[in-house]
């Protein structure tokens, strides 16, 4: 069991100091085992630097910074060891929008590497006019819950008379 | 492998819902409040998930329909998921058919119970059929709501269970 | 001190059942003194229930129900005792479109009644508009901030070319 | 009563930088990690704000600008708040001005200091003008980023110092 931590930690940051540089457009991040030499009792701290800006503890980067690193790590696990279906709710609410249009290309670029199904709840416009289809989630009659398959123009005005 | 999932009675979806799983990107949007991570929660359900903490509830009862001003309450939620077997990668005794339908029921007051191509199954059998797939309600590639807030607020040593997940 | 946190609860509570109206579009909210019979030592329980849906706890509620209800709660306290400065920093991140404005709304209300001054830090371009000036924090030399005032169409392309 | 705000060599605001604090809604935008929450960091900083923590700080001096690959690092800090005193509500020492200016610094290894009006004060002196105005760095008008979600989910009793805040 040791081993296999170790070796999917290794797998995990051969992927992360990629995604990390897709999604930030540059800068590195890594995962680092800390506090025991046991793998099965250390901790997992995480280490990242944003493009231009020193390597430094994950308190001192911003919000938005944070979020993202966050989704580099997710996806490199992800990348690790595919799964059939990914599912994410509501991870683009923190980024800007050049960082929403970093995110979307990194989904299309896992969806033509693994053959994975994603399903993404969203509220960013930017991200919906992304999506190869959308369904729309409704409660016309106050706490009942209807889904409906919609399309982009819908989707906006959902947003609109929300 | 996923296909369709279908929901009646689970939290805010008093009637049956349906909701095609296809490839590459669906987008699922709505105002707040609308029910969009109930579906997320719907499909973590139908796979195992035995915790009413990670359903938000305080017991495993609360994720059935619990009525509104103008509709009652229900006291059966079911939950379907259909899963392509094309390849037949499954567990032999599943390879009778291109389909795999996992269901998921919990009446209120008397507990849940599964079924995999409508024979009785244990929430063991369902668990290990998506393990098998590097997948399952806990799995790092379903993402709920405030998760990577809460993977970056963790201390080291509760972050560990990610690269387990990763083996 | 037993008498003042109670009196300031019954103030809070009176402005939170007018705000939660206002924010929420109807429905209702309270705040209770739970866990001791000492004010100085009892804990603070939200109860909230959105129009059209029974009255439970905060955790059933949705991430964007959620924020909106502490929105409430923050400037039911802060009206309760008025400052001269409020300072938001991306409370409308989890936000829908239209909860975005009834919280623009809300803002503008505040501001005729009490003549606070806000800063309000957003990355939605709904509240941006809302705003009566606004200031772009640019990163030109990556690490190193500029503070500079902008018009609505040069932040605008801040969001784009960022 | 706030009216101008000016920060230099404060987190990653190497040089100065100025900020008209006027009536009304002034929104602050720009990418993700430009410096947009430095900037409410600063106002409570000013304000005698005296735990790193609440500045996301190990230590204190991890506010002073600390340099980029190809600028140096500073090793001062000063962040200077001008307040409006028309009305001459301010404690009577200060009231032979129409303006207060609230100035504070810190040197790499030096620690900090407050002066009013350039003469030198104490973190309480300071502190006690805003408690004055009902604010201060610690007021719930002040609303830095994730608080609202760490409102929600709180325990019972550490939302209480919210109801002492409006008395
Ligand atoms: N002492 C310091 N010296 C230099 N840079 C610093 C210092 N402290 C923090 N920073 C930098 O400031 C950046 C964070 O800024 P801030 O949190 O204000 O971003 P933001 O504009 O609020 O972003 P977001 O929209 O993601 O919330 C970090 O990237 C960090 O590197
Ligand atoms: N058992 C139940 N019966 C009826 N309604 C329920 C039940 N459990 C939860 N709900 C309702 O579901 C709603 C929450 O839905 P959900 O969290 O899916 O919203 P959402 O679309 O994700 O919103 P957001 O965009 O704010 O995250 C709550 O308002 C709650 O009242
Ligand atoms: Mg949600
Ligand atoms: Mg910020």
């Amino acid at each position: 069991a040791r081993h296999r931590l170790l070796d999917s930690l290794t797998k995990v940051n051969a992927e992360l100091s990629e995604l990390f540089k897709t999604l930030f457009g540059g800068g590195k991040a890594e995962l680092k085992l800390i506090n025991s030499d046991d793998p099965l009792t250390a901790g997992l701290e995480i280490f990242a630097s944003p493009p231009g800006k020193k390597l430094q503890s994950l308190s001192l980067l911003s919000g938005g910074e944070q979020a993202l690193t966050g989704l580099a790590i997710i996806f490199s696990v992800f990348l690790t060891n595919p799964s059939p279906i990914c599912i994410l709710d509501e991870v683009d609410a923190p980024l800007d929008d050049s960082n929403v249009s970093r995110f979307c290309e990194l989904l299309r670029h896992i969806v033509t590497r693994t053959q994975t199904k994603f399903l993404i709840v969203t509220h960013h416009r930017m991200t919906m006019s992304q999506m190869d289809r959308l369904y729309g989630v409704t409660m016309a009659e106050p706490g009942v819950s209807k889904l409906v398959s919609v399309d982009l123009q819908t989707a906006e005005t959902l947003r609109e008379d929300e | 492998m996923f296909r369709h999932l279908r929901l009646a009675g689970f939290k805010s979806f008093a009637d049956t819902a349906e909701l095609d799983i296809e490839p590459g990107l669906t987008g699922i949007v709505g105002p707040n409040g609308c029910g969009k991570s109930n579906i997320v929660e719907a499909l973590q359900w139908v796979m195992g998930e035995t915790s009413a903490k990670q359903m938000r509830s305080n017991e495993m009862d609360d994720v059935i329909f619990s009525g509104t001003s103008s509709k009652a309450a229900r006291n059966l939620a079911e939950i379907s998921l259909i899963l392509d077997n094309e390849q037949k990668k499954a567990p032999s005794e599943y390879n009778d058919r291109d389909e795999i339908e996992i269901a998921r029921k919990i009446v209120r007051g008397k507990g849940t119970n599964y079924r995999i191509n409508n024979r009785p199954a244990r929430a063991r059998d369902v668990q290990l059929l998506f393990a098998d797939s590097a997948t399952g309600a806990r799995s790092a590639g379903i993402v709920s709501q405030g998760r990577i807030g809460a993977i970056i607020g963790a201390k080291p040593d509760e972050r560990r269970t990610l690269l387990e997940e990763a083996a």
